[in-house]
């Protein structure tokens, strides 16, 4: 575990419990895509299908646990709160995101490590959340104005990704052999989507003023 | 196996 892993984890941790935060103190889920949630449930599920084959570490273990009980208890609010479900922007949030899983689970039996169970869901699970912030940026780009804690959630989620980047030149840089094909170019893929938005977001923190993307 | 140890990460 090297310095760029860890701020990757922990930033991907704090964007994690910046969205329970917002729904809890705001009893509000506007601004937040659930088919975003939806799908990174969906990732960690798959993903994770090894806590009961591989023992990597407690904190590995601790951490998968995390993020996929607090993404279901995103989707649990969203979908079955008697308040905060009544907030959910429905008709601004109808990208059509079963095409990003077909398309993941199509690109993972092409492309994978081994052609096993495990192995082609993990690899789905990546593909697709290189993609699930999609529906997400979508959202934010329709409502236009961004509340402070949901902007906070997207940097971070995309600090995440920028981290885990840091970390892969790290490990190629330090450990022999080291390769992440798959994870790294999904990784880049991923991190290039939230470009556009990391640019207004510095722009709005410069000029200290509200988050708005343009339409 | 070799391939499922590569999964050291979150």
């Amino acid at each position: 575990m090297n310095v760029f892993r860890l701020a990757g984890d922990m930033t991907h941790l704090l964007s994690i419990l910046l969205l329970l935060l917002k729904i809890y103190a705001t009893k509000s889920c506007s601004g937040v895509s659930r088919k975003t949630q939806e799908l990174y449930a969906i990732v960690f599920i798959f993903r994770y299908l090894d806590l009961f084959t591989d023992f990597i570490s407690v904190y590995n273990t601790f951490m998968k646990v995390v993020f996929i009980a607090s993404s279901l208890a995103i989707v649990w609010c969203m979908r079955f709160h008697p308040v905060v479900r009544r907030s959910y922007d429905r008709e601004l949030d109808t990208f059509r995101y079963f095409f990003l899983v077909g398309a993941s689970f199509a690109l993972a039996l092409i492309w994978h490590e081994k052609f096993s169970v495990q192995e082609v869901f993990w690899a789905f699970s990546i593909y697709l959340e290189a993609v699930a912030i999609l529906p997400q940026l979508v959202l934010l780009q329709r409502s236009g104005n961004v509340d402070n804690l949901t902007g906070q959630y997207v940097f971070f989620l995309g600090a995440y990704r920028a981290f885990y980047i840091l970390n892969w030149i790290y490990r190629y840089l330090t450990e022999p052999r080291f390769t992440r094909w798959i994870a790294g170019t999904s990784g880049v893929v991923q991190t290039a989507l939230y470009a556009d938005f990391f640019y207004y977001y510095f722009i709005s923190w410069k000029n200290n003023s509200k988050l708005k993307l343009p339409a | 196996s070799d391939v499922v140890a590569e999964h050291d990460e979150l």
